[in-house]
Order: C-alpha cells, then structure tokens, then sequence
C-alpha cells in the first residue's frame, strides 16, 4: 500500500522540487515503484524529469478541475519503477477554481485513492504557498518533508507552516505526520549556514534528517537536461546526498 | 506623484524582497520619499527592516480584508524618507478571502490612492504565486520590476508572468509596463549563471538592468539584524549592487 510523501514550504526556492525530483530517481533506482505528481503551476518537477517523460496526455489540472480519470494522466518514463503526473500552467488557476468546488480539500485524496495500491511511494512536489493546492496535498499525504534552506529568511515562516499541518491533521487528515526536516543548500564556508541548522535543529530534534544537502551546483545544471542529477552526474555530491536522504526517508516511512 | 513599483515573480527565492527591501533603503538615503508595502504573507520585508520600524499599529490584512484606513497601516522608521505598511501572518487567508469581495483586485489600488501623494515612489513586495494578492499589486502598479535568479528553473515561469501581465494590462490596468528584469545572485565562477544571463538578455534585450546583483552571504545575514545591506555592512558588494540598481530604476521610472 503506498505512503503518500508531499514536499511542502510556502517559502519560495527551499528545494522543494529539487528534492523530490531527486527523492524519486533514487527511489526509483532502488527498485521501489514510484510516482511523483506535480503540483506547481511553475511546472518545475515536470521540466526536471522531462528527458525521462514518455508520453503525456492528461496532467493533473485535468484531473482536479474537469474530474478526469487519474489513470488517464499517469506518464510512464524509460525507468519501469517511476511513473509521473505531470503539471500544466493552466493549474495557476486551480488556486481560485477549486475555492467553489464541493469538498475542494479532498480533490487530490478522492483521486489518489484509485491507484495509491500500484506504488510503494507516491511523491507529491508543492507551489510556494499554503493555499488549495497544497492543502490537497497535506489531506492527501500519510507524511510530509519540510525542506528548509539554510537561510535566515527560511526559519520565518516555520511557524505558520506548523499552524497549517495543525489545522490539516485536527480538521482534514488526522494521521498526517511530519517525516522530516531537511537542509538543503548547505554552505560549510558560511556561519550563517552552520547557525541556521543548529536553530533548526534545537527546534525539530531527531525530526532532522541526518543527511544535509550541500550546496552543488551540478544539481541546478540538471534541470536544463531534463534529468535528475543522478543521470546528468552520478558522481556529484548533489546525487550522493540524495541517495543517503533517501535510504533515510525508507527506513522512515516504511 | 507617487510612482508605484512592484517586485513579482511567482518563481519562489528568487529575491524579490531582497531587493525591494535593499531598493527601499537606497532610495530612501537618496532623498527619495518611499513607502514599501509588504503584501507576502512570510512577512519577511517587514522582518528585514524591523530593527527600523518605531511602531505598527495596523498592517496590510487590515487594510485589503477589513477595510481599515490606509493611514493606520503606515509605520513610520527611523529614516524620514522611508515608511512601511507591514504584512501580517494573517494575510494567508487573504487570497481565499479576496474572492468573494467586490471589485476584489482593485482592494489595494483603492486603499493607496489616499496616500500616493505623500511619497515619491512606493515599493510593493510579492508572495510567489500569481494569486489576487499579487494580481492586487499589478492593478495598482505603475510599473513592475521582474527579479529573475541565474537558475535554470526561474526561466521556466517567464512565460506564464508575462501572460498575467498582458492580460492585467488589458482588462484591469492599462498602464501598468515592465520598468525592468534584474538578475540575482549572479556567481561569475558559474557556466550556468552566464549562461541565463545570455538567454535572458536575448529575450528582454534592454529591458535588462545593467546592474547585476552578485551572490553576496551580507545579503542573506542581513535580515537576521533586520536591517538592509546598506546599514548591516555598506561596503558590502550586495549594497554596492543594489546602490547603482536604484540609480538605474530612477533614471526608468522618474
Ligand atoms: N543543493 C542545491 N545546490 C545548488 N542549487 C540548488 C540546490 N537545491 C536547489 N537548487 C537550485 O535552487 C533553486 C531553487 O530550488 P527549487 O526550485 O528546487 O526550490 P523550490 O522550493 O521548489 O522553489 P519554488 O518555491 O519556486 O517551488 C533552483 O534553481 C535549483 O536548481
Ligand atoms: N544576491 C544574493 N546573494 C546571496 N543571497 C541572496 C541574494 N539575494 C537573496 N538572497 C537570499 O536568498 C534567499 C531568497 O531571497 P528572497 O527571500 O529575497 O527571495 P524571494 O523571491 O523574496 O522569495 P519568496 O519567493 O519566498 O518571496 C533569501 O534567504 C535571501 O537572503
Ligand atoms: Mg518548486
Ligand atoms: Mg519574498
């Protein structure tokens, strides 16, 4: 039966779409069957894995606003274990449409339900914001991982994001755990990085996952190949973290 | 009369309030009189000067859902040339709150024109997304300016921005134009910040600042001393950058 994982900080650029772009190669790699659904209007996780993509025909705007199949919109890739939704820009929308929709926050959740059994883990990539479409995803998910960039600006809103899983778990989603914190963008050269993982860390405890991610360039160049960073260059310090993040992430959640 | 300037791009961290915020500061030290309006609901321009700030009475939640008076919301700082409206975590809501409210996009336009007069430019920093917060600020907005970071992924949303543009241009303010595209956190060790520099030249052509803002860490401390670059270290190559910028945007949009 498979877990739910969604990717979520309302904070822009943290790595959310990094992260589970390179969560779900290495999942995938791993032999555990993987879907990844991309949930931003931006389309970022779409275009990451986009050399992979076989075929699309639906995507997930069909599936939360015109009530198409999921099943429909389900792209497999050239790996036999990850399978993708892909986003459109149209779901900028979504945002306003969904707002009139009869149980809007459950949208996502209704749909998973009917191929959640073909996967072990489904990967839910979010926009930087705590409106619709992300609230799907937390009614949706079994647990959530906060990625928080190793900048003072990204502790602020930890606080409203926690408010928001507190009110998901008490009115929407009752077993909603958080899996874990992670930090990405890590910069051993800067104290500033170095104090922002003790802050977090005396905040979250043991919630923090063990593996940071360093800051790699290699990870910001494979998106403009289409690939996650384990195929543009497995050798990179950005592949390696995500590999130990996700043998992490397994012993987690399973 | 005042010139209202918008800092957008729903691309998360891609350091649109870095730069309101330090383009606020610079103006104000130049003799510019400058109101920054805070619109995300991270708060984080309003943390990034609040060493400055003498005492908020009300903030910008107040202003677009309760109706408050807009002279209420105006905190004065410790610079005669600079005010500030803050934002409140409370804003989260606003985007859902917005819908059912009449002529819900002109909000913020209606509330600043009591006070345009009293300044010479007023700033207003997005959340990344394309919501009616930040549709608020394209209404009200003179002109906007585009931050866009040396990534691969922020050339992604460009085109959907611009669709908004247009269709605000068309159907709620005609006026609005794009005063510029600044780049951000450029590394000039780095292929791929050169190369987003080539393609977005190529694109906006002189629209395109000549400043570029540099990765610079005073930048990212900065706001943990709440305070801009200018006053946290003004040597610094952050402060410098975003000095010649605003001499720039004066001479666009004067
Ligand atoms: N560890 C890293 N090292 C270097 N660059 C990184 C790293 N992680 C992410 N990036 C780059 O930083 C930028 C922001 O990351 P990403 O887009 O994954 O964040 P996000 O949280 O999904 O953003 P958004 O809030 O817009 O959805 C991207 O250009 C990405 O390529
Ligand atoms: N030139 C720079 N050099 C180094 N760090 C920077 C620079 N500009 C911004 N930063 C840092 O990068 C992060 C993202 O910048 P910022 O928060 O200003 O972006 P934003 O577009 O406002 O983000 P959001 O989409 O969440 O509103 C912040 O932690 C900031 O301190
Ligand atoms: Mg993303
Ligand atoms: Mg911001």
């Amino acid at each position: 039966m498979g877990k739910i994982l969604a990717f979520i900080n309302q904070k822009g650029g943290v790595g959310k779409t990094t992260s589970a772009v390179n969560v779900a190669m290495s999942l995938a790699v791993s032999e555990v069957k993987t879907l990844i659904v991309d949930l931003d209007p931006q389309s970022n996780a779409t275009t990451g894995l986009s050399e992979l993509i076989e075929e699309t025909q639906k995507n997930i705007y069909d599936v939360l606003i015109r009530g198409t199949d999921i099943k429909e919109a389900v792209a497999k890739t050239q790996f036999s274990h990850l399978d993708i939704i892909p986003s459109t820009h149209d779901l900028v929308g979504a945002e306003i449409e969904l707002v009139s929709i009869m149980a809007r926050e459950y949208q996502l959740k209704t749909a998973l339900k009917t191929i959640v059994r073909r996967y072990d883990i489904i990967i839910l990539d979010c926009p930087p914001s705590l409106g619709l479409l992300t609230i799907n995803a937390l009614t949706s998910a079994h647990a959530l991982i906060i990625p928080i960039q190793c900048e003072y600006y990204a502790l602020e809103g930890l606080s409203q994001l926690l408010n928001t899983v507190r009110l998901v778990q008490r009115h929407l989603n009752r077993n909603l755990v958080i899996a874990g914190v992670l930090m990405t963008m890590y910069d051993s050269r800067l104290n500033l990085s170095k104090q922002v993982v003790e802050e977090v860390k005396g905040y979250f405890k043991d919630k923090l996952f063990k593996t940071l991610i360093y800051r790699n360039v290699r990870l910001s160049e494979a998106p403009s190949f289409g690939k996650p960073a384990l195929l543009y260059d497995a050798n990179s310090s950005g592949a390696k973290n995500y590999l130990s993040l996700t043998e992490e992430i397994l012993q987690r959640v399973s």
